[in-house]
């Protein structure tokens, strides 16, 4: 047993940020901070549930089997604390922003729970309007065709286009008196030059060339509207 | 659906599959 074994016991990591978001991508799961760009409370929530699994597991083992964590002096083995907030700063962060109570986050891990969340938003969206405004995100993974990899941050559009976003939708005189609105062609050069002529639906979060698949792999997120 | 680099406007063509656990 390697000396350091006991640093990573107590939360320490053991490889570099570098490296360990390579082998997070290349084993496909969720890396913090990239893979979550301004979702931050979504991640301390889908942290938290994560949390959660990983010590219902850990009490089911019997008492002789489990790794005794008082010994390790590990403050919180089933989390890393260098990124987790630890239990104070977390009732630090609660007693001085309320906003967590505000905004309710719901973490969807199956197509099935997929499923039922859009059922159950469909029935009470009649209901209640403010839930028609909910807009979640999916994880995905992309295959890009050809051998460069995609650019962190870059922007997921939807292949086809709908006729409102060619038109212009703002544009209320127009759609009243039902005149055709043309598209007006951006001169190249200027700021318009770089605006998606596409609805954005999602963006790439991280992308390497998998030398286990001998192709890019990416991975972003999208819109659960633009999947279903 | 389609990429595009956030300083290209040259866009991509990806296939998209849903992760979920």
């Amino acid at each position: 047993m390697a000396f350091w074994n006991s640093f990573c016991y107590a939360g320490a990591r053991g490889v570099g940020l570098r490296e360990r978001r390579f082998l997070y991508h290349e084993s496909g799961r969720c890396h913090f901070p990239e893979d979550f760009p301004e979702c931050r409370d979504a991640y301390r929530c889908w942290a938290q549930f994560e949390i959660q699994i990983a010590s219902e597991r850990w009490s089911r083992r019997p008492p002789s089997k489990r790794v005794n964590f008082v010994i390790y002096r590990a403050p919180e083995p089933f989390g890393v604390a260098d990124w987790l907030e630890t239990a104070l700063s977390l009732q630090k962060h609660s007693t001085s922003t309320e906003e967590a109570s505000v905004t309710k986050l719901v973490i969807i891990r199956s197509c099935k729970d997929l499923t039922e969340y859009s059922a159950q938003r469909a029935n009470l969206q009649h209901s209640l309007s403010f839930l028609s405004s909910v807009r979640y995100l999916v994880r995905v993974r992309l295959h890009p065709c050809g051998r460069a990899s995609l650019d962190s941050n870059a922007l997921i559009c939807s292949a086809d286009v709908p006729e409102e976003y060619l038109g212009g939708t703002s544009d209320q005189t127009a759609a009243e008196h039902h005149q055709p609105v043309t598209p007006l062609e951006e001169p190249r050069g200027n700021v318009h030059d770089h605006q998606p002529t596409r609805p954005v639906i999602g963006r790439v979060t991280s992308s390497h060339y998998s030398w286990s698949d001998g192709c890019i792999r990416a991975y972003g997120f999208v819109l659960a509207d633009a999947i279903c | 659906a389609l990429v595009r680099d956030v300083t290209s406007l040259v866009y991509r063509e990806v296939r998209l599959e849903p992760v979920l656990d």
